[in-house]
């Protein structure tokens, strides 16, 4: 059985990367074969987990632009056991332009995974903060969106572009796309506002918004750093228990 | 004299339009006739002011892609005196697919800007979080590129990407380009990791970087919610003592 879960939301900031990194190692530790795919320009989960990424030769960007690369080609193991890794790279920031008018371009993801399904349990898809071809291949690609919403302000205002969005690749690409739920993350417990949009979000969302919140904490800033995850990094932080209880919920929904 | 400020980083949430809001009130406070530029598609800036933004018929879009718009046409008052609002909307994520191979793609804001630099003593212009076409417009059209900068591992990681797309724009289409400054922003007291990524940014960067650092501050957060700068939300607060005074170093400096 195959779940590919595609992290979005088009607000820069809201712990994509974060939410990425850490449920992949987490499902790898609980023992299901992961890939963990990064499709943004900025790389950011590929140089959560590689130490050299300016030494990878062959991206996401080559496999989805040359029909002679298969993803098998790219893929790097990580220190997490089980955890394995398509990485990107710059050059994704070009694809947009490289595949203007071609009939499959929001395709292109969705093809190359399917050759690996049967080979990984979960398949994870860091996305870049855009709506662009790069988030609509990845979300015709999955099978669940996984929606991190920071609870502020400005992040709260572009969920309607992303649920309009969404809808969109139901009706034309991908008619069994599920969210699997939102992510309340980066909650700041002192503030009065965090509050507020919490509220704000259980209202719109319901029961959509995972049980488990993702707190501000140091240590899932820092551990990126060291190219861990939390889980190794600081296995009792708050961070680790969040992201091993939201993993729980996603497992009992998927 | 007039003066164009970008204020550009492709990393998602490092507070650009934190900074674009409060830099440009502050301005217009002191004095400066100060135009706000929204080119982001989120229009984060623009809903930071506007209290009915759904109702903006033109925005930038139309004015960059219809030849018989000037920035004029669109231009609307803010609660600010002396401060003025070109607003974005959703549409402005097709600017790069409609622009795709004309010639002047790069040009089409600092060519509308010309005709109104001599109405404003500075114009200050948020970006998205990527380095695309809407990005390389606003730095082909600016004076200096304002650089806020996060102080965590995975917002240092794209200053490379960053500074070699000021670079290729200096040499292809704006000689006269310079960074105003590196101003490191969401700076937490506490943790440890902060210090150090502001040393690592203080070694990179030398004298750019502003000497006001503007840390994390609930009042900035919520004043967005509210339609107010800083300045009238909440005047005495850590928020509007920092950016105050980033503003008299721009002042210095620009
Ligand atoms: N719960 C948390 N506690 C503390 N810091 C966090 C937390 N989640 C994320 N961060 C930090 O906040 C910043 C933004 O997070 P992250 O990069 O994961 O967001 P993103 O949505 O992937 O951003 P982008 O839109 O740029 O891709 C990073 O520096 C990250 O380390
Ligand atoms: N100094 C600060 N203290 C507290 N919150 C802040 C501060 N600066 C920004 N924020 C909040 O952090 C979030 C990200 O800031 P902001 O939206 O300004 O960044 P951005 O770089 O414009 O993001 P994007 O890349 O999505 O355009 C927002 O919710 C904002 O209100
Ligand atoms: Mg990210
Ligand atoms: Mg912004």
């Amino acid at each position: 059985k195959n779940t590919v879960i595609t992290i979005a939301n088009q607000k820069g900031g809201v712990g994509k990367t974060t939410t990425a990194i850490n449920i992949s190692a987490a499902l790898a530790f609980k023992g299901f074969k992961t890939l963990l795919v990064d499709v943004d320009p900025q790389a950011n989960s590929t140089i959560s987990y590689v130490l050299n990424p300016e030494k990878i030769e062959k991206s996401i960007y080559e496999a989805l632009t040359d029909s002679n690369i298969t993803l098998k080609d790219i893929i790097l193991n990580t220190t997490v056991p089980g955890l394995h890794l398509i990485p990107s790279k710059i050059s994704m920031a070009k694809l947009e332009s490289t595949l203007l008018g071609e009939i499959d371009s929001y395709y292109r993801l969705k093809d190359k995974i399917e050759g690996l399904k049967k080979e990984y349990e979960y398949i994870i898809i860091d996305t870049p903060p855009t709506l662009g071809l790069i988030t609509l291949n990845a979300m015709v690609a999955a099978s669940y969106i996984l929606i991190p919403i920071q609870p502020s302000y400005l992040s709260l205002e572009g969920t309607d572009d992303l649920l309009e969005t969404i809808e969109k690749v139901k009706q034309r690409a991908n008619p069994d796309l599920k969210i699997l739920g939102v992510l309340i993350t980066l909650h700041d417990k002192r503030t009065v506002i965090s509050k507020d949009v919490i509220n704000k979000i259980k209202e719109v969302f319901g029961p959509v918004v995972f049980k488990t919140i993702i707190t501000r904490s140091v240590r899932l800033e820092e551990s990126p750093a060291y190219k861990e995850s939390i889980f190794t990094f600081a296995p009792n932080s708050s961070g680790a228990i969040q992201y091993k209880n939201l993993v729980e919920e996603i497992i009992s929904r998927a």
